[in-house]
């Protein structure tokens, strides 16, 4: 059973072109294992990736290095999860 | 397990088994109004069941809804269960569903990908595609809405059998895809398509493989308007509406694209709650809530899909 344990959901803000087109590229980065749950499209739509709890370091230099904008959309993506079974499970009791 | 369907929790998430126990209940309790087609099975052998809201006539028009295409999105299927309880409720009662049904017939497919539903309840909460393996790769499975054969193959779709949005080897390659587009071919009397996803409050029309406007698209966008402003007077979410390409990204072999490739006018897709606060975990609390605003939105569709029939 695959788990999210310390992995983060990220909240992208691109303030122009260039920085849409920087995301972009990390979006596109395999190594890192992201999982876009909101692409980037254009500057007015923030991006929402799910970052591993390993490449949680990389992204935050990658985008903090180049003044990419950011928010922690969900802190621990696993600890919601665990409130949603717990409360699947009470609901089914 | 609830016995009836009025006993059915819907501010819930359940399991794939309780949905399809919801739907035989539903079936049983109101055997005049809906019957249960099985028009396939998944690549794991589950059944592809499409519930038919019908007051009788042969081929009569119809409006297509389907959930659950992207497994992950479970505020999909748990707003298909309000919605057919919604309609069994409001026909006889509510007028404007009463005219709808009188003259059309409602087709709604609750769980599109049953194999990747059940693996986000047993085995990956975050998993998008179907199951069907992949030859030559250790990743699993297909974007199922990028698999239609509409623009397939070109940008706006992977190629990796290992992206969340690998389009498969060959359009319709999927046993759940295929099987939609072989049920709608041979009913041939499919006069809308609403397909439903989550998340980011979007109602969205064709095209999403290419930046050309569709030829019904100031129709389209109009009444698209139409819906989010009568979605919105509920609890006030704002949507944004107008082509795929355009608001979201390119998308290629998408469901709505086939749908109006194949003469369907009203094919929209809804991206349901949230902005983006809990994204694929939207809290069970916000399900009755989300189901209630997009029923109007789906509502103002139908009626006018029903006034102005082709």
């Amino acid at each position: 059973k695959k788990t999210f344990v310390g992995d983060q959901v990220l909240r992208v803000f691109a303030k122009d072109e260039v920085q849409l087109t920087v995301i972009q590229d990390l979006s596109e980065m395999k190594q890192l294992q992201l999982d876009v749950w909101r692409g980037p499209t254009d500057v007015a739509t923030p991006m929402d990736i799910r970052v591993p709890f390993h490449s949680l370091m990389s992204v935050k230099a990658y985008l903090e290095a180049r003044d990419v904008q950011y928010t922690i959309m969900i802190k621990d993506l696993q600890a919601d999860i665990d409130k949603e079974e717990r409360q699947m499970q009470r609901s089914s009791y | 397990a609830a016995k009836t369907t009025d006993d059915f929790d819907y501010a819930n998430y359940h399991v794939l088994d309780e949905i399809y126990s919801f739907q035989d209940m539903l079936v049983a309790e109101n055997p005049t109004l809906v019957s249960k087609i099985v028009i396939g099975q998944s690549y794991e052998g589950r059944p592809l069941n499409v519930l038919k809201f019908s007051t009788g006539g042969t081929n009569r028009p119809a409006i297509w809804i389907d959930t659950g295409i992207h497994s992950r999105e479970w505020i999909t299927p748990a707003s298909g269960a309000w919605f057919a309880k919604k309609i069994v409720l409001d026909y006889g009662h509510n007028p404007a569903l009463t005219a709808i049904l009188d003259k059309m017939d409602i087709l709604l497919e609750m769980v599109v990908n049953p194999d990747g539903y059940h693996f986000t309840h047993t085995s990956n909460r975050m998993w998008r595609k179907t199951r069907k393996p992949n030859p030559g790769s250790s990743c699993v499975g297909v974007d199922p809405n990028r698999n239609w054969d509409a623009g397939f193959g070109t940008a706006g779709s992977s190629g990796n059998p290992c992206d969340e949005t690998y389009r498969g080897p060959t359009a319709h390659s999927e046993s759940e895809i295929k099987s939609i587009v072989d049920f709608m071919k041979a009913h041939g009397n499919i006069k809308a398509v609403l397909s439903i996803h989550s998340y980011s409050q979007m109602l969205l029309y064709p095209y999403g493989y290419t930046s050309t406007s569709a030829k019904d698209q100031k129709e389209l966008h109009e009444l698209a308007k139409k819906a989010i402003t009568d979605l919105a007077s509920l609890y006030g979410t704002a949507y944004r509406y107008g082509s795929m390409i355009n608001i979201i990204y390119q998308a290629s072999g998408n469901t709505i694209d086939w749908a109006y490739n194949q003469g369907i006018k009203y094919s929209y897709t809804f991206e349901l709650r949230d902005t983006g606060r809990y994204g694929f975990i939207l809290p069970a609390n916000q399900i009755i809530p989300t189901a209630k605003e997009t029923w109007l939105a789906l509502m103002a569709i139908m009626e006018h899909i029903n006034a102005n029939t082709y």
